[in-house]
This record gives structure tokens, C-alpha cells and sequence, in this order.
């Protein structure tokens, strides 16, 4: 990417690990990888590291490299489906490895936008491909074979950009299936939250033992500017990368230039409804957000489409077209129907910076958990809108048009790309600290978040979990909350499995369920975000047991300071841990009352840990359900 | 009888491989015979095992195979195969 790791503070000149990053391994599972890309080529890299086990076997067309060094590929044997693990259908997994692991490539832009050096989080990092996407989906059989041979080869962190439109149980969800297993052998797992936001409890990645990524904007925005034949200038989104006309070009509505649909439908240009020869050299003004496919296809010069319903980022068009808000969409028309001659030029796109940023984007899937209401997910976010990265040269560049041209490296959004920038920054931490488990890993890229806007992201904490990744301080986190596999059987006790599943699940025939009491729930997971759901309107007094572990300065002191803007009390016992050695463990409780919250409301408040040199910030989250 | 249900791919989660002597792949096809109605049906109801890094097989199931592995011991879930998307 050309920008997000600068926006989130892992600058070129970052401190490395260098030798320890090329030990790193990263398990891709998605649609494959575009092996001759820029982005991935070994120049420079040693064999893979003794610890792998993997193979190449990428079939059709594949070879593995120094930087890829392992392939495999599933469900190649449906009907339409490519026995290759080379990325040759959709581009989408070369992208999300590139994010991660890609190299430095210099000037790199999509047609001049988003110019400068593309790089992966740990360019020195090796690559493992497991393509588990076919043109007709990802299936759970094989995102579980895929987990089954990434665990067993050796990867170091498994980034997986794809999931389900619902939460299920655990046991029913090949993703906390396999990252479980993953947990189990030290294998951080990093999970996009999901595309269905900003719906109250839409996120499907809900197992407290992977991370899962909201995704965030950077404060390059791209916008794109229309300037009408009486001299107004109106400014909207896409990512339109035509070079911007010398002169003004003929304006219509679709309604004019259709002659076989009903006046509502060629106004919305809907699909089929432009006539080919009346839309050549003009541009068109439709009602519909996705008009322009349509004059795409009708083969207009150009289109001015509404942003109705609303969303806050650009795609790529195959034809210089830009998204309008309704007010100047509105604009528009009006100057259309009272213009004997409309004209327009559209410009090509331009990146401004946004003093908003960080924000969580629309789309991104929002908690809360409806699976485990007392863990917040998604736990934090990463950069995943307009991001550039390495991309495969297919017959389209879009997912929707089209567009003949042939691309190495384009803009994509989602939480598909917010989830390898997590890959990473855990791949980062873990050169700093090899031994770590992925709980500490988790726990340091959580409490070390940069705090956002409640104000800014619809959800709050449930949008944009713990906040925004900032790899650099995550290798310090001072203390980290851990959780390790018998952490997390308590909590399926807690959640009503029975202690010989459990036995099942975890290989131990010694694993049984603790007496616990009543009240006992996953809010007591040592996890580093605190949640509960209460009971709407009823006073509540809700308390959480944590553990942290010091691995910062082996002689220090920890205050606690609870900040929050609610009415609400919370207390903090001990108020100060004080710690004489490194890994030395301290236990401390929150307690959290009030006299009521609404129907599907939300309380805020965070407890930072500070002593003087880090900070330890948790959300705590209390919140009602109807 | 179950042999005129409609067949769907499951997976028939399992959980951790077990220490010790132990084949996943001789015990997943031995379930499937105990399940399914005739012998002949294992060949065509088995698809594939996970045994590298945990315990597991595919198989195409009628509601009342499913059901009858569901109770085996040993087993944590069975489940029908979905399509999950790109994000």
C-alpha cells in the first residue's frame, strides 16, 4: 500500500527485526496469490526458514519462490474451478498479500493516482498461499483444509479476508474452527469483521481467540470533481483515473437518452435501458447509484450518478464518472432541465487529505456479539478503504464493469484489507517477541490502539472495537492480557458445553468444567477489552476479573484511571499494581454500576494502566439488547 | 427410508487429534459405515479427512445420518457446508 502503513505509524524507517520478519511466515487463505507480481518476487531472500513444512504444490501454471514459498489449492475439482493456486479469476488475494507481506515496489499508482512505494506491513516476510476461493465461492470444507495444512505447515499468522453474512455457533464456523487449532499451536489468526455494517450485531467474526478487523479510512480521500457548463464545480467520489477534458461534453438525463424504458426506469438508467447510439459522445445523469455500469455498457462517454443510498467510499469506474451526494446531484438536474444546451466535464480524481480520519467505513460489520453479547467484537480496525495494492493482470479490474484495462496494482475497500493489515502489525510484534502467544499478541495490538471517535463511527466500540492498530507501540505494551487454551474452555463452560465436547476439543481427557457460579460468563475471559449485557432499565452492578502480565520495565507501578464521559461508577480494586519482575502476574477487579440503561443502548468507558512510560488502555462496554 | 433423503455435504468436526495410536482416517470411515444405511454408501458419502492439525471428515449426509453422527462420541458437530464470501 502506498499509504496506510504511514497513516498508522509503521514508516519505511521504522526499527525491524530483519532476520527475525524473514523467519515470519504468513498463511494467506483466499483466492491465491499472482506469483509474478512485483510484490512478491525473492530478490533478495534466503531459502524459507527450517521451521517450514509446507510444499508447493500451486498446479496449474504455479511456481513458488524465495518470497512465496508455499502454494496449495483446493475445490479444484468443481465444475468452473482452476486447479492453481495462481490468483487468475479475481485478484483479491494477491491484493490482501501484497497488504501484509508485499514487497517495496517504488512509483507505483493507478494511473497516476495514489502515487509512491507500494509495501506490505513485513515486506521481509515469506509468504504461504492457500487458495480456498473458486469463482463460485469460498466453501467451509475447504477454508478447514486450508487451516488443517497451513497449521501443520509451519505458518506463523494465518490472515483470512473472507467469511459468513451471520454469526454461528463456534462449532459451527470453519473460521473459529481452524483458528482455534491455530490458538493451539501459537498461531495468531487475523479475521475481517465483515462487509454487512453499519447494522447493529451484523459482524460474523465472533471467536474471542482470533482478532477480528473493523475497517478504517486513511486521510488520503479520494474525490473527484464535475464542473457544469455554467462554470459550477461540484465535487463527489470515484476513483476515475481518465484524464481530465480539454472541453465540456454534451449533459442528459437518461430519460432522454433511452427508448425503450419507462420514464422512471431510464431516468434511474437502469440495465438495458440506454440506447447506444443516442448516449456516444455524451455524458449521462442518472438517478441511480449504479448507473454508470449501464452507460458503461451503452458505451456513453462518461456519467454523474446519485450517492443514494449513501456510501462513504470510492470505487474505481471503467469511465470517467463521479458520485454526487442528493443535494448536488439535485443541482444537476436542475441545471439539466433548465439548460437548452447542458454540458459538463468530468475531471479525472484527486486525493485530498481528510482531517477526519481515522473513521470506520460504512460497510464495516459492527457488533454487538450475538454469539457471546460480553465479548466486544470486532476487536479493532485497520485501514481498509481505497487502499492500492498488488493486484493480478485479469481481463477486468473491477468486480463489476467490465474494464479492459490491465492493472498490477489497484484500489480496493473492505474489511478484506483491513485484515492482512493486522497480519502484519502481528507478524511485526511477533519479530519483537517470538515467544509471545497470540493472546499477548492480540492484547498488545489492542491496548495500544489509538483511541477514535464515538462521534465520528456509528457504533462506537462496537464499530471500531479497541480502536485503530498502531504497530509500532504494540512491540511495548507494558502489560498484556493473556488467554490460553484452558481460558477459553472455562468460557465454553460458561457458555453451556458440556465438559466432554470439551474433552473432545481440546485432546485432554483432563479438561472438566469448574463449579462456577451462577453469574459466571464470558465477561471473565481475561480478555483485553471488558463487555456485558445487561438488562435494559434495571439497575446494574457488573463486575470483571482480569490478569495482566508484566512485560514491560521489570520494576514498575500501574495507576489505574478510568476515563468516560457516562453516568456511571466504576471502581478499579487495587488502584495500583505494582510489579518487582518481569512476567510477574497481577490480578485486579472493575466493578460497574448504575441505575439503568435503555433499550439497545450503550455505556462507554475505558481503564488505562499507566505508568509513566506505558499505557494500557481496555474499552469497557456495558450495553442492553431488546 | 434414509436412502431416498436427500444427501448434503457435512463436515463432522471432531476437535483435536487424540494422543497415541490412533488413524483418523480408518476411524472417520468406520463411523460412516456405522451410519450410513449400506455398506456401498461409505464410498460414495466420504469425501475427504482432516488429520494434520485436528480431527475431522466431509461426507454427503442425509438429515438422519447427520443426526446418528451427531450422537457418536467423539464428535462435536456436524454441520452443512456453506459458501462464504470475499470481503
Amino acid at each position: 500500500t502506498t499509504r496506510s502503513w504511514d497513516f498508522i505509524g509503521l514508516q519505511e524507517s521504522a526499527t525491524r527485526n530483519a532476520q527475525a520478519e524473514s523467519d515470519i511466515i504468513i498463511g494467506v487463505l483466499d483466492t491465491g496469490i499472482w506469483p509474478e507480481s512485483e510484490s512478491f518476487n525473492d530478490k533478495g531472500f534466503g531459502p524459507p526458514p527450517s521451521k517450514w513444512k509446507g510444499v508447493c504444490e500451486g498446479g496449474l501454471n504455479f511456481t513458488c519462490n524465495n518470497k512465496i514459498i508455499g502454494a496449495r489449492y483446493y475445490g479444484g475439482s468443481r465444475p468452473n474451478s482452476t486447479q492453481s493456486a495462481r490468483d487468475g479469476d479475481d485478484g483479491h488475494g494477491s491484493h490482501t498479500a501484497s497488504i501484509a507481506a508485499g514487497n517495496r515496489v517504488n512509483n507505483v499508482s493507478f494511473f497516476g493516482l495514489a502515487q509512491g512505494t507500494a509495501r506490505g506491513g513485513v515486506p521481509s516476510a515469506r509468504i504461504a498461499t492457500y487458495r480456498v476461493c473458486q469463482p463460485d465461492g469460498c466453501n467451509d470444507e475447504d477454508i478447514l483444509a486450508a487451516f488443517d495444512d497451513a497449521i501443520a505447515d509451519g505458518v506463523d499468522i494465518i490472515s483470512i479476508s473472507l467469511g459468513e453474512a451471520e454469526a454461528t455457533d463456534f462449532f459451527e464456523d470453519t473460521i473459529a474452527i481452524g483458528a482455534f487449532h491455530a490458538m493451539q499451536k501459537g498461531i495468531v489468526t487475523s479475521h475481517s469483521a465483515g462487509n454487512q455494517g453499519p447494522s447493529y450485531g451484523s459482524t460474523a467474526s465472533v471467536a474471542p481467540w482470533l482478532i477480528s478487523v473493523a475497517a478504517s479510512r486513511t486521510d488520503r480521500l479520494f474525490i473527484d470533481k464535475v464542473v457544469l457548463g455554467d462554470g459550477r464545480t461540484l465535487v463527489g467520489k470515484s476513483i476515475n483515473s481518465f484524464a481530465s477534458p480539454a472541453t465540456r461534453f454534451p449533459l442528459l438525463h437518461g430519460k432522454e437518452v433511452s427508448s425503450q424504458c419507462s420514464e422512471n426506469n431510464s431516468m434511474y438508467c437502469n440495465e438495458g435501458c440506454l440506447d447506444k447510439k443516442l448516449v456516444k459522445g455524451k455524458y449521462v445523469l442518472c438517478k441511480s447509484n449504479s448507473g454508470d455500469f449501464e452507460a458503461f455498457a451503452a458505451g456513453a462517454l462518461g456519467a454523474i450518478v446519485r450517492n443514494e443510498p449513501y456510501i462513504d467510499f470510492s470505487d474505481v469506474v471503467a469511465l470517467p464518472a463521479v458520485l454526487l451526494s442528493a443535494k448536488e446531484h439535485d443541482l444537476v438536474l436542475s441545471y439539466v432541465n433548465s439548460t437548452k444546451n447542458p454540458q459538463a466535464s468530468i475531471l479525472k480524481s484527486e486525493t485530498i487529505k481528510d482531517a477526519e480520519a481515522p473513521t470506520i467505513a460504512s460497510f464495516s460489520s459492527r457488533g454487538p456479539n450475538f454469539v457471546t453479547p460480553d465479548i466486544i467484537k470486532p476487536d479493532l480496525s485497520a485501514p481498509g478503504v481505497e487502499i492500492l495494492a498488488a493486484y493480478s493482470p485479469l481481463d477486468t479490474i473491477s468486480f463489476t464493469f467490465d474494464d479492459p484495462r490491465r492493472v498490477h496494482y489497484t484500489l480496493l475497500s473492505g474489511t478484506s484489507m483491513a485484515c492482512p493489515h493486522v497480519s502484519a502489525a502481528a507478524a511485526y510484534v511477533k519479530t519483537f517477541h517470538p515467544d509471545w502467544s497470540p493472546s499477548a499478541i492480540k492484547s498488545a495490538l489492542m491496548t495500544t490502539a489509538l483511541p477514535m471517535s464515538d462521534a465520528k463511527s456509528l457504533g462506537g466500540e462496537f464499530a471500531y472495537g479497541s480502536g485503530q492498530i498502531n504497530p509500532v507501540a504494540a512491540v511495548r505494551p507494558g502489560l498484556v492480557y493473556e488467554a490460553l487454551k484452558e481460558d477459553y474452555i472455562i468460557m465454553l463452560c460458561n457458555i453451556g458445553y458440556d465438559a466432554k465436547k470439551l474433552q473432545v476439543l481440546s485432546g485432554d481427557t483432563n479438561t472438566t468444567c469448574p463449579k462456577l457460579p451462577v453469574t459466571a460468563s464470558p465477561k471473565d475471559l481475561n480478555y483485553p477489552s471488558m463487555a456485558a449485557e445487561v438488562f435494559p432499565a434495571k439497575p446494574f452492578n457488573v463486575t470483571f476479573h482480569r490478569t495482566v502480565t508484566n512485560v514491560g520495565l521489570a520494576t514498575s507501578s500501574y495507576k489505574a484511571k478510568i476515563v468516560t464521559n457516562s453516568k456511571v461508577n466504576i471502581k478499579v480494586e487495587p488502584e495500583v499494581l505494582t510489579f518487582k519482575s518481569l512476567n510477574e502476574k497481577k490480578s485486579f477487579l472493575v466493578s460497574v454500576s448504575g441505575s439503568g440503561l435503555p433499550v439497545k443502548s450503550r455505556l462507554s468507558a475505558s481503564l488505562v494502566w499507566s505508568d509513566g512510560t506505558y499505557s494500557v488502555r481496555s474499552p469497557i462496554v456495558l450495553h442492553t439488547q431488546s | 427410508g434414509a436412502s431416498t433423503e436427500e444427501k448434503k455435504v457435512h463436515i463432522v468436526y471432531m476437535g483435536s487429534l487424540p494422543k497415541g495410536q490412533y488413524s483418523p482416517l480408518s476411524r472417520h470411515r468406520s463411523m460412516l459405515r456405522q451410519t450410513v444405511q449400506l455398506d456401498s454408501s461409505v464410498e460414495t458419502s466420504y469425501i475427504r479427512s482432516y488429520s494434520r492439525s485436528f480431527n475431522g471428515f466431509v461426507a454427503k449426509l442425509t438429515d438422519s445420518e447427520k443426526q446418528r453422527l451427531s450422537n457418536m462420541e467423539g464428535v462435536i458437530s456436524v454441520f452443512p457446508r456453506k459458501t462464504l464470501q470475499l470481503q
